[in-house]
C-alpha cells in the first residue's frame, strides 16, 4: 500500500457523506446500497463511522459528473478514466466524482459502482494507489463478484496505518495476492490450454507458455467475468478443444478463451454419484480419451468417446498411482508424465513404470 | 504524400503514452531543462517508473504489454504524488 503524499488524514473519526445526484444507469436504491457497502468496506476495518446526510455540505460529497466538471480533472467519455477522488481536507477534499459517461451497474456488466466507489473512498481517506495487483487500491479496474469480495490485506494494512485498528473485538484479516516465486505456493487447479499452462489460485491464474520464460498473473475475472474465483479442478480435452473448469458441483466449458455456455452445468450429468460434492483435480489423457477425476483418496475414470464413466470406479488413488496419497490439489499431463500437485510439492509421475520419478517445488514451471 | 502504413497507429500510441504519463506520472516534457543530460530521456525514465509500478518488464519502451495496461480502464488519481 501507499499513503497519499504528505500523509493527509481526517482528524475526526465520525464522517458524513452525501449522494449529490444519481446515474440514470441504475435504480437509485441500488446506488444507495452500492455506496453504503463501499463505506462499510472501510468502516469494518478502521475506527471510522460514516453517516449519510441529505442536505448541506458533507465531508465526502459523491456525484456523477460528465466531461469537464470544473475541478481541473476533466473526464474523458466512455472507458479510460472511470472516477476520481480528492484527498482528505476541506471543501473539495474527500469528494468523489464518477464519470457519468460510463455505464454503471450493480453486477458484472459495465462498471460495478460498488468497487469503484470503494476504491475512490480509499483516496478520500488518505490512501494512494497500491502496486499490489490484488489490492482494492490498485489503479486499474477489474471485476469480482461483490458477494465474494473481502478487503485485501494490503488495503487493511494501509488504512490501519493511517487510522489504527477497528474498535471491534475481532481484528479482520483479508486475502493476500499470491507471489509467483513463493516457495510455499499451492494451486487450486492446473490445466493446459492450446499449448499454454494455466495455474489457478483463488481469484487469480498464471499463464505460462513453454517457449516464453515470463509468466503472467491475471485475475480470472479479467478474461472470464462470469467465472467464480476458487476453481477447484480443470482439464483440457485437446480433441474437442475444450477446457473444463470445476467448482463445487458445477462446471464451465471454455473453447479457447471463450466460455461455451453462459451457465454452468452439473457434475452429476457426467455420472458422479450425489455424495460427490466437489472434484479436487482432473486431467485428460489425449491418447486414450480417458479423463481422470480425483476426489479425496479415490479417483473416477471418464470415457470422453462414450461420454460416460467407466465401470469399476472409483478406485483408490494409491493403488494405481503409487506415491500419490489423497487430496490432490491439481494435476495435468505434459508429454509422457503426469504432474500431481499436493501442497507446495509437485510429483512427476511416469504412468508407464507407475511410479513417481521426481519431486519438485509446486512453482517449478515459473523459472523462479 | 500518402501516409506510410502503421504511422497513424504509431502516432496514436505516442500520444497515448505521453498523455498517460502526463496524467499519472507527472511527465512534463515542456519543463525539461535544455541543459539536462542528453543521455537520459525523461519519457524513458517515466515509462520505466510506470512499468516498475505495474510489475511489467522494465524496458523503458512502449511495448505491447505496456500499451495494454495504458489502455485499461482505471482510476483518474495519479499513481505518484498529487
Amino acid at each position: 500500500y501507499r499513503l497519499t503524499e504528505g500523509n493527509p488524514k481526517w482528524e475526526r473519526k465520525d464522517l458524513t457523506y452525501r449522494i449529490v445526484n444519481y446515474t440514470p444507469d441504475m435504480n437509485p436504491a441500488d446506488v444507495d446500497k452500492a455506496i453504503q457497502n463501499a463505506f462499510k468496506v472501510w468502516s469494518d476495518v478502521a475506527p471510522l463511522t460514516f453517516k449519510r446526510i441529505y442536505d448541506g455540505t458533507a465531508d465526502i460529497m459523491m456525484s456523477f459528473e460528465i466531461g469537464d466538471h470544473r475541478d481541473n480533472s476533466p473526464f474523458d467519455g466512455p472507458n479510460g478514466l472511470l472516477a476520481h477522488a480528492f484527498q482528505p481536507g476541506n471543501n473539495i477534499g474527500g469528494d468523489v466524482h464518477f464519470d457519468e459517461a460510463e455505464f454503471w451497474t450493480k453486477g458484472s456488466k459495465g462498471y460495478n459502482l460498488f468497487f469503484v466507489a470503494a476504491h475512490e473512498l480509499g483516496h478520500s481517506l488518505g490512501l494512494s494507489h497500491s502496486d499490489d495487483p490484488g489490492a482494492l487500491m490498485y489503479p486499474t479496474y477489474s471485476y469480482i463478484e461483490p458477494n465474494e469480495f473481502r478487503l485485501p490485506q494490503d488495503d487493511i494494512n494501509g488504512i490501519q496505518a493511517i487510522y489504527g485498528q477497528s474498535d471491534g473485538p475481532i481484528k479482520p484479516t483479508g486475502p493476500t495476492t499470491p507471489v509467483t516465486c513463493d516457495p510455499k505456493l499451492t494451486f487450486d487447479a492446473v490445466a493446459t490450454l492450446r499449448g499454454e499452462l494455466l495455474f489457478f489460485k483463488d481469484r487469480y491464474f498464471w499463464r505460462k507458455h513453454s517457449q516464453i520464460p515470463e509468466v503472467e498473473l491475471n485475475f480470472i475475472s479479467l478474461l472470464w467475468p462470469n467465472l467464480p474465483s476458487g476453481i477447484q479442478a480443470a482439464y483440457e480435452n485437446v480433441e474437442k478443444d475444450h477446457v473444463f473448469l470445476f467448482k463445487e458441483n458445477k462446471y464451465w466449458v471454455l473453447n479457447g478463451y471463450e466460455l461455451v455456455y453462459n451457465h454452468p452445468k452439473s457434475i452429476y450429468d457426467l455420472g458422479f454419484p450425489k455424495n460427490v460434492k466437489r472434484i479436487n483435480a482432473s486431467y485428460s489423457d489425449e491418447n486414450s480419451g480417458k479423463t481422470y477425476f480425483f476426489v479425496g483418496d479415490k479417483y473416477w475414470r471418464y470415457d470422453e468417446n462414450r461420454q460416460a464413466m467407466d465401470q469399476g470406479y472409483p478406485r483408490k488413488i494409491i493403488k494405481d498411482f503409487p506415491g500419490i496419497g489423497k487430496n490432490v490439489d491439481a494435476v495435468f499431463q505434459h508429454d509422457r508424465y503426469i504432474y500431481f500437485f499436493i501442497g507446495n510439492r509437485q510429483y512427476q509421475f511416469d504412468p508407464n513404470v507407475k511410479r513417481v520419478v521426481s519431486v519438485m517445488k509446486s512453482n517449478s514451471w515459473f523459472n523462479c | 504524400f500518402p501516409v506510410a502504413p502503421g504511422t497513424e497507429d504509431e502516432d496514436k500510441n505516442t500520444q497515448l503514452v505521453e498523455n498517460y504519463l502526463r496524467n499519472f506520472y507527472k511527465f512534463e516534457p515542456e519543463k525539461q531543462s535544455p541543459f539536462k543530460n542528453k543521455n537520459t530521456n525523461p519519457l524513458t525514465e517515466k515509462l520505466k517508473e510506470m512499468q516498475t509500478f505495474f510489475g511489467l518488464k522494465v524496458t523503458g519502451k512502449p511495448d505491447v504489454e505496456t500499451l495494454e495496461v495504458m489502455k485499461m480502464s482505471r482510476c483518474g488519481v495519479p499513481d505518484v504524488g498529487q
